[in-house]
C-alpha cells in the first residue's frame, strides 16, 4: 500500500492495488465502485473479491495511518489496527484462492468435468459472498437485491450439485484403508461393519470386565 | 455394493477419473500413485491393527515398526521421488502421524534449504537411512511464533571452535517439537548466535542429542516425551534443555550466514533466508488443508447418500439425508472448498518451487511475496479446513462421534496445522504487514 502510494505499479497477486480509486487520475469514493456484479460470471465474481481486499487492504492502512497521526508509536498503532489487518489479509488470501480456482477452469478439456467443476467454483465464490455479505454491501460492490440473488443462486447449485455429489468425492479416488472411516467406506455397507467395528473394542474382551468384580460386586454384596 | 451408492454413482454427469487425473497432475501420476499404493495394499507386512483400540504408548510403538518397515519398503520398492514418498506415506499412516515424520518434513529439507554442500553429504544420506533421526526444534515452552523471543543461546567459542548451547532458563527449555521425545538422535536446534560478544539473532545448528548405538540422550542433554495432547497420540513431542553442550564449529548450517573459525560473522543475503523450512512447510500445508477436507468431505457425503432419516413427505420411505437443503448447505459448500484448495495447494507449491529456483540463483526479489501468501494462505486455509471438518462431523450426526467415522482422528491430526508452524492470526499479520508496504 506504501508503495502504491508513493506512485510504485506493483505486480503479482497484490497488482489490484494499483486500481484502488486513491490511485487514480480522477480521483473516486469507493461508494462508485462498479456496482453491477454478474453472479453467473466468474471474472466477474473475481473482480468483486478483488475490490473487497483492495477496499479492505486501504481501511486498514487508513486506520493504521490514522493511529499513527494520533501520535502512537508505530508498534501501538499496529496492534490498534490488527483486526482490520487481518480482516485485509483474509480478504487478500479468499481473493487469491478464487482467483487460482477460476484460472483453473479453462484448462480443463473434458466440457462435462469443466461444467461440473465450474458449478463448484460458482458455489464456493457465491457462498464466501454470502458469508461475509457485510464486505461486499458496505463497500458497495454489490446491492442488496443482488445479495438475495446471490443467496438464490446458491441453493440453485446445490441442486445441481446434488446428482455429482458422490462422483465428486469419488474423483479424490482415497483408497478406504486412507480415510479409515466405517460411514465413508467406498462399498456404503456402513451398519454391518460398524457393529463388527465395535466389537473389537478392548472393554469387549471379556463378557465381564474385571472393574465388575473389584468394585462394583463388592459394593452390591454390602446392600 | 450398497444399493444408494450405485444409483448416485450411475446419475454422474461426468466421469471422476477424469477428475482424478487432474487432481493428481496427469493421468500417468495417476497411475504410478495407485501402483504404490498397491504395493502397500498388497503388502502382509503392511496390515496393522485398528490405531482406535490401543494405548498411547501402543500407538507410538506400531507407529515406530511402521517407520521402520516403511524405509526398508521404499527401498526396496525403489521410491525416492519426494512427490512418491509422500503418496507412499499417506497410504501407510492412514490418518497419523509418525515419529520420523519430522525426519523427512523438517529436517531433510533444512538440510537441503540451509546446509553447505559439506554438510548436505555429512548428514543427507545418514538421515534418509534413518541412521540419523532428525527433527526441527524451534518452539520454546515461553515462545513460539515470535522468533526474535526464543532464548535458546549458541555462544561461540574460537579457542576450540565451537558454540556452547544453552537453554537458559525454564521458558527456553524446547518444546513440542514432533519426534523429539524418544525418537530422534538429531535435531536442528534454532538458537540466538552470540560470537564475539555480539547476538546475531536466529540460527540453525545441527544438535546430536542421542548417542548412536544406545540410543541414550547425551551428557548436557536433557530429553524426554511432553505428555498426551488433544490429538497425535502416536508422535512423542519432546521437551530439550542442554546445559553448555558444545557443537563443533561444522555443525552451524552455513549456506547463507556463516561464522569464521575466528569468530567472524558473515551476514545472509536476507534474514528470512533462515525461515526457509517453515515457509516450504507452510506452502505444504496448504495441500494439507485440502486432503484433510476431502477426506471428511467424502465420509460425509457418502454416509450422507447411505443414511436415510425423518421424511420430507408424509407416509413416503425415509430420504436419503443428502436430499435434505440443509444436508447440502452443510456438506456441498465444504465439497467446493475443498477443491478450492486443491488447486490452490498446487498453485502454491509451484509457486514455492519456482521462486525457490530463483533464490538458488541470487535473485530474492520474490522473496517477500512468497514469505507473505505462504504465512497468509497457510492461515486462511488451515483455519477454514479445521471448521469444515468439524463440521462433515456433525453433518454426519451422532455417529460422527464414533472414532469408526474416521472423521475425530482426521480433526485431531488437522487441528495443530493452525498453531504451528506460526499461529495463524500471526500469520495473517505477517500477510498484512506486506501488504500494507507494497
Amino acid at each position: 500500500y506504501d508503495q502504491v502510494q508513493s506512485g510504485k505499479l506493483v505486480g503479482g497477486m497484490v497488482s489490484y492495488l494499483n486500481d484502488l480509486p486513491s490511485q487514480r487520475i480522477q480521483p473516486q469514493q469507493v461508494a462508485v465502485w462498479p456496482t453491477l456484479v454478474d453472479i453467473n460470471s466468474l471474472d466477474s465474481l473475481t473482480e468483486a473479491y478483488k475490490l473487497r481486499a483492495a477496499r479492505l487492504v486501504e481501511i486498514a492502512a487508513k486506520n493504521l495511518q490514522a493511529q499513527v497521526s494520533h501520535r502512537k508509536s508505530k508498534e501501538v498503532a499496529w496492534n490498534l489496527t490488527s483486526v482490520d489487518l487481518v480482516r485485509a489479509s483474509e480478504a487478500h488470501c479468499h481473493y487469491v484462492t478464487v482467483k487460482v480456482f477460476a484460472d483453473k477452469l479453462p484448462k480443463i478439456q473434458d466440457r462435462a468435468v469443466q461444467a461440473v467443476l465450474r458449478n463448484l467454483c460458482l458455489l464456493y465464490s457465491l457462498y464466501g459472498i454470502s458469508q461475509k455479505g457485510g464486505d461486499f454491501l458496505e463497500g458497495n460492490i454489490i446491492t442488496g437485491a443482488q445479495m438475495s440473488q446471490v443467496n438464490s443462486r446458491i441453493l440453485e447449485l446445490l441442486t445441481v450439485t446434488r446428482p455429482n455429489a458422490v462422483a465428486l468425492v469419488d474423483a479424490f479416488d482415497f483408497k478406504d484403508v486412507t480415510l479409515g472411516s466405517v460411514l465413508g467406506r467406498y462399498d456404503g455397507n456402513v451398519y454391518e461393519n460398524l457393529f463388527e467395528w465395535a466389537k473389537k473394542s478392548p472393554l469387549n474382551k471379556t463378557e465381564v470386565h474385571e472393574s465388575y468384580y473389584k468394585h462394583l460386586k463388592p459394593l452390591q454384596s454390602k446392600l | 455394493m450398497n444399493p444408494d451408492l450405485r444409483k448416485e454413482r450411475a446419475a454422474a454427469t461426468f466421469n471422476p477419473e477424469l477428475i482424478t487425473h487432474i487432481l493428481d497432475g496427469s493421468p500417468e501420476n495417476t497411475r504410478r500413485r495407485r501402483e504404490i499404493e498397491n504395493l502397500i495394499l498388497n503388502d502382509p507386512d503392511f496390515q496393522h491393527e485398528d490405531y482406535n483400540f490401543l494405548t498411547r504408548s501402543q500407538r507410538y510403538e506400531v507407529a515406530v515398526k511402521k517407520s521402520a518397515t516403511m524405509v526398508k519398503k521404499m527401498r526396496e520398492f525403489g521410491i525416492a521421488d519426494p512427490e512418491e514418498i509422500m503418496w507412499f506415506k499417506k497410504l501407510h499412516m492412514v490418518n497419523f502421524v509418525e515419529p520420523v515424520g519430522l525426519n523427512y518434513s523438517m529436517f531433510i529439507p533444512t538440510l537441503l534449504n540451509q546446509g553447505t554442500t559439506a554438510q548436505q553429504e555429512k548428514w543427507m544420506h545418514p538421515s534418509q537411512e534413518l541412521q540419523i533421526i532428525g527433527t526441527y526444534a524451534q518452539t520454546e515452552m515461553g515462545h513460539g511464533t515470535h522468533l526474535r523471543g526464543l532464548e535458546t543461546t549458541a555462544t561461540y567459542d574460537p579457542k576450540t571452535q565451537e558454540f556452547i548451547l544453552n537453554s537458559p532458563t525454564v521458558t527456553s527449555i524446547k518444546w513440542w517439537p514432533g519426534g523429539l521425545g524418544k525418537t530422534s538422535n538429531h535435531a536442528i536446534v534454532l538458537a540466538q548466535l552470540i560470537t564475539r560478544g555480539e547476538c546475531y539473532g536466529l540460527h540453525a545448528f545441527v544438535v546430536p542429542i542421542r548417542e548412536i548405538g544406545t540410543h541414550k540422550p547425551l551428557p548436557g542433554i536433557t530429553v524426554g516425551d511432553i505428555g498426551p495432547k488433544f490429538g497425535y497420540e502416536e508422535m512423542d513431542n519432546g521437551y530439550l534443555k542442554m546445559d553448555n553442550y558444545r557443537i563443533p564449529r561444522e555443525n552451524m548450517l552455513m549456506k547463507y550466514a556463516q561464522v569464521k573459525p575466528d569468530g567472524t560473522y558473515v551476514k545472509p543475503l536476507s534474514n528470512k533466508l533462515t525461515y526457509g523450512t517453515m515457509v516450504f512447510v507452510r506452502s505444504f500445508l496448504v495441500g494439507s488443508a485440502a486432503q484433510s477436507l476431502s477426506k471428511a468431505c467424502t465420509i460425509a457425503i457418502r454416509y450422507s447418500a447411505v443414511r436415510r432419516q425423518s421424511e420430507i413427505k408424509r407416509s413416503e420411505p425415509e430420504p436419503q439425508i443428502l436430499d435434505f437443503q440443509t444436508q447440502q448447505y452443510k456438506l456441498f459448500p465444504l465439497l467446493a472448498t475443498a477443491y478450492a484448495f486443491h488447486f490452490l495447494g498446487r498453485y502454491i507449491k509451484e509457486t514455492y518451487m519456482r521462486i525457490n529456483e530463483s533464490i538458488g540463483q541470487g535473485d530474492l526479489s520474490e522473496l517477500p511475496e512468497l514469505h507473505a501468501l505462504t504465512a497468509g494462505l497457510k492461515a486462511f486455509t488451515t483455519w477454514t479446513a479445521n471448521a469444515g471438518i468439524e463440521e462433515c462431523r456433525m453433518a454426519c450426526g451422532g455417529h460422527g462421534y464414533s472414532h469408526s467415522s474416521g472423521i475425530p482422528n482426521i480433526y485431531v491430526t488437522f487441528t495443530p496445522a493452525c498453531t504451528f508452524e506460526g499461529e495463524n492470526t500471526v500469520m495473517m499479520l505477517q500477510t498484512a504487514r506486506f501488504l500494507m508496504k507494497i
